[in-house]
């Protein structure tokens, strides 16, 4: 392996997408890339946040030909992408000249380039070992995809590894928290389905808050205890202790979200708490008046909005913005109605931004997915909302579930996630 | 895979080296005139050989046309300091 020389000095990054390839789906590519990112996660103290807008650390375009950086694209085959070390800005660009395709021998499959490409934003040169993913050819769609240990060595060497994972990448998810693997943790056996998640599944799986936490994985809360989420149900071994395993918090938390700092916070009544990786900082929890002056006590939710990266704070039928880079951070045109968020509604549960770089926002054990860009619930088929237990839980649900109106709901199979 | 840039001739293997960094950039410009000796161009031929794990004879044989003709990543296999290094507009 080789290293470039340069390397970022935080370990959270941010990422955004602002030129989408036009053959693929925007969801598909947002997915794909957010599996490249995670192939680094994976071994290192590194974690990847895709955001809608604002600054970020590492900027990926689809471009063709002559693309404004004096190193023009030369249309399908040949060079396929390039990407900038961090010392240069760590911008990853893609040739939109090429059949990009996920999951098929055709075409050229961008996991793979992008996996490769992101490692060059994070510091790594080609390396000379065929094997290895910073190998600079393309060596066709690999289905069976696996880090070579030269690519593990070379980016440990700039970011250290992670928290559970010595040499390898079979460990796709990682315990929680990390770092305090050795503590005592409480776990529940619900006694169910033996996946854990009962007590979120159905109209009943009302839920106190969710967010995304600096390991880029959602996390659920409810009374005393939290889950955390894998690609299509709860991660094994939850729900956990929310006492035993976060310092200092109660239970029946009202709020929480992770901010671009990596720190999270969690909201209760009049105080909130912060976490540095799940590690309770000193002096809290603090009153809202020392760091959230102008929140309301005993908020409903909060999130950090994916269409500006804003902090909002939900109460009831009103909300409030949150701009910490301004004084005051909250504007005295607020607070505002739900109502303004078409399709929202009033007395939210939760509402959390997804690593997929989506709002979401749940109520009764249903949930709406917000489009940004026409401001207003998206839709889909089937439309929101939907039912959270099927979506995010993987809850075995009933063929037919009734409606609090008396109105039969049909629900598909549980497959995967949203 | 369709080919973008066929690697055949000793001119595009010039320029392929020169791109990637094996050989001086200013011979990515062929209108530059620059000289360069057969040794260097072996050595380059060797260092590229060496990097993709093939046979090091220092001759742009079928096989290293082959590989010079893969689909690959656009940053450069030698990335060096200064003047030769990427740099962002």
């Amino acid at each position: 392996y080789a290293l470039q020389g340069s390397r970022w000095r935080v370990k959270q990054l941010t990422y955004s997408i602002t030129k989408y390839p036009s053959a693929l789906k925007t969801a598909d590519v947002d997915r794909e890339l957010a599996k490249a990112f995670q192939v680094w996660e994976d071994v290192t103290e590194l974690t990847f946040v895709h955001l809608r807008t604002g600054k970020v650390h590492i900027e990926i375009r689809f471009e063709s030909g002559e693309h404004g950086d004096g190193d023009a694209f030369d249309g399908t085959g040949g060079t396929l992408a390039h990407a900038y070390f961090p010392i240069y800005g760590g911008d990853a660009h893609f040739d939109e000249s090429e059949t990009w395709t996920i999951n098929s021998y055709k075409g050229t499959n961008l996991f793979q380039v992008a996996a490769h490409e992101f490692g060059h934003s994070l510091g790594l040169s080609h390396s000379d070992v065929r094997s290895a993913l910073m190998a600079p050819f393309y060596r066709g769609y690999e289905p069976n995809f696996k880090l070579d240990n030269d690519d593990v060595v070379a980016i440990q060497q700039l970011y250290g590894k992670s928290g559970n994972v010595a040499t390898t990448t079979e460990t796709s998810s990682r315990p929680l928290p990390p770092g305090r693997a050795t503590t005592p943790r409480v776990s529940f056996d619900d006694g169910s389905n033996g996946r854990g998640n009962a007590e979120l599944c159905g109209s009943e799986g009302k839920i106190d808050t969710m967010f995304t936490g600096p390991d880029n994985k959602a996390y659920v809360f409810k009374g005393e205890k939290y889950w955390k989420l894998e690609a299509e149900a709860v991660a094994p071994g939850y729900p956990r202790s929310i006492r035993a395993d976060w310092e200092g918090l109660p239970g029946n938390i009202d709020a929480a979200f992770t901010w671009t700092n990596g720190r999270t916070y969690f909201f209760k009544g009049s105080r909130y708490w912060r976490y540095t990786n799940f590690e309770l900082d000193a002096d809290y929890p603090k009153d809202l008046s020392e760091g959230f002056a102008g929140v309301p006590s005993n908020i409903d939710t909060a999130l950090v909005w994916s269409g500006n990266g804003k902090i909002y704070f939900f109460k009831g039928s009103q909300y409030w913005r949150f701009d910490p880079q301004q004084k005051p951070p909250i504007k005295s045109t607020y607070p505002k109605d739900i109502s303004n968020w078409e399709g929202l509604p009033n007395s939210l549960d939760a509402a959390f931004q997804f690593t997929n770089g989506y709002s979401y926002f749940f109520k009764n054990g249903q949930y709406w997915r917000f489009n940004d860009r026409s401001f207003k619930v998206d839709e889909g088929q089937p439309g929101y909302p939907r039912p959270a237990g099927k979506w995010w839980f993987g809850c075995d649900e009933v063929n037919f579930k009734t409606r609090p109106g008396g109105s039969k709901l049909f629900v598909d199979r549980p497959h995967a996630n949203d | 895979h369709v080919d973008a840039a066929p690697v055949s001739t000793d001119t595009q293997a010039m320029m392929y080296l020169a791109r990637f960094g094996y050989l001086d950039p200013a011979l990515q410009n062929p209108s530059s005139g620059a000289l360069i000796s057969g040794d260097s161009v072996r050595r380059a031929i060797i260092d590229f050989q060496s990097f993709a794990g093939l046979n090091q004879t220092g001759i742009l044989d079928p096989e290293t046309s082959t590989w010079m003709s893969k689909p690959r990543c656009g940053v450069r296999d030698r990335v060096g300091a200064g003047s030769s290094a990427r740099r962002k507009r």
